[in-house]
């Protein structure tokens, strides 16, 4: 996982975040992503709002504890946007 | 913690709960005793109390499904949502669902159904998620004790008293819960000289925004709703110009003088207010009257004064040969309209208190109406 620079969109943890913040986050179905680490990019802005949302360090980025989170069994209400 | 938008509650403090059926899982007395203790959670430290009812409409139905199961929100299969539940309000409002794909247990493993309703219980009440890890509204499941030891969090009790008060017997000093009657200056919705700002559809809802207000209708609930517009979008100003939903986009676009901003459900986009040449205005035009969008066509009508603007969702541009005037392909349709809305094939237009119905096809108004009669007026 390239920590700096993009991140093919084929990588798994990709479709599980993309999927993670489709359901939870509002983010919208059919933004063609590269999780580039750009910040202005919509992906890394959903994930800082997810991270902030849920008490994590805001990084904008697919970091481990980030995700722990996303695998974790939750509430199905959305946390933005229901 | 937080409250849902517009922070419903029930007005009542008896509310009743029925558990409409069973998960295989468990015997039907551990799950009656799961759902028991949770609301007991609740009981405990607000005035609210729970009555069992074994038949019928309950303010709270509780039911085990799995994957698509008749709302927006399909359950996913064993793992990710393990249940979900909606705000305090008529019909499935209020209502929880759990998801039966899970392995729903009453100890530490599986799934523990008496913590994961406690929290549900809680959406029911009218608490959203809260952003402490220890309090129970957490959105992530975390089994952290035994449920015996189980305890609200304070986050989970401020919370909760927000909305309805302590339990009568604590010595917290009562404060006198106004009866929730509708705020004073909310617009009355059936004075006949009632006009609206601005009307738009949003997720299968219809929008009359008026003021700092806005009324809410849906098939699901159709007694109106009346919130302020803060409360729902705290960013977006009042008293607006027009508002029309980009069905293809799920988003609602919302105009106020020479700015307008997007929202998709309760949430502004990032990057708005945008000014309103970007849509390909000319700088003469300073604010829009009203502005529909045709969901088939994916065509948008943009009316400002005696003209108006078409334009193409698909590449979000303006059509050449605009603008044209509203007289001219709307016949009977008189200028300075308020707001536009689109239902059942007609185009409905609202001017002061009154509404015209046209026909698109016959080109030509089939009825008048009074602006309120969405209202149940």
């Amino acid at each position: 996982y390239p920590l700096h620079g993009a991140v093919r969109q084929d990588h798994p943890s990709m479709d599980l975040a993309q999927q993670y913040l489709e359901k939870y986050y509002n983010f919208e179905k059919n933004e063609k992503q590269v999780f580039r680490r750009k910040d202005s990019s919509p992906i890394v802005k959903k994930i800082q709002e997810m991270q902030k949302f849920l008490g994590l360090e805001v990084t904008g980025r697919l970091d481990s504890s980030t995700m722990d989170v996303m695998l974790k069994p939750r509430c199905g209400v959305p946390d933005v946007g229901g | 913690f937080t409250t849902f938008p517009g922070s419903p509650k029930w007005r009542e403090t008896n509310l009743t709960y029925r558990i409409v059926n069973y998960t295989p899982d468990l015997p039907k007395e551990s799950v009656d005793s799961a759902i028991e203790k949770a609301l007991k959670v609740w009981e405990e430290v607000t005035p609210l109390t729970f009555s069992r009812r074994s038949e019928g409409e309950a303010d709270i139905m509780i039911s085990f499904a799995a994957g698509e199961h008749g709302d927006f929100y399909p359950f996913d299969g064993p793992g990710q949502s393990l249940a979900h539940a909606y705000p305090p309000g008529p019909g499935f409002y209020g209502d929880v669902h759990f998801d039966d794909d899970e392995k729903w247990t009453l100890g530490p493993s599986g799934t523990n159904l008496f913590l994961v309703a406690a929290h549900e219980l809680g959406h029911s009440l009218g608490l959203f998620h809260s952003d402490k890890k220890e309090a129970l509204m957490y959105p992530v499941y975390r089994l952290s004790t035994s449920p015996a030891q189980f305890q609200l969090s304070q986050d989970d009790i401020d919370g909760i008293q927000s909305l309805y008060g302590p339990h009568p017997s604590s010595d917290a000093t009562v404060v006198p819960m106004s009866s929730v009657s509708p705020r004073p200056e909310t617009p009355a919705k059936c004075d006949p000289a009632l006009s609206f700002d601005a009307v738009s559809t949003l997720r299968g809802e219809l929008l009359f925004f008026k003021d700092r207000y806005f009324w809410r209708i849906s098939r699901w609930n159709p007694e109106p709703e009346v919130n302020l517009i803060s409360a729902f979008w705290p960013s977006l100003p009042s008293h607006l110009d027009a508002a029309y939903e980009a069905h293809s986009r799920d988003s609602v676009f919302i105009f106020k003088g020479n700015q307008f901003w997007a929202v998709r459900g309760n949430e502004v986009q990032a990057g708005y207010p945008k000014a309103l040449h970007t849509l390909g205005f000319p700088p003469t035009v300073k604010k829009i009257d009203a502005a529909v969008s045709d969901k088939e066509k994916k065509t948008t009508y943009f009316f400002v004064e005696d003209k108006y603007w078409r334009f193409d969702e698909k590449r979000r541009l303006m059509d050449k040969g605009f603008p044209r005037l509203i007289k001219d392909d709307f016949p009977g349709i008189e200028p300075q309209i308020d707001a536009v809305l689109q239902a059942f094939g007609f185009f409905y237009f609202f001017h002061g208190s009154s509404q015209f119905e046209f026909d698109p096809n016959a080109r030509t108004v089939t009825h008048t109406l009074k602006s309120n009669s969405w209202l149940l007026c």
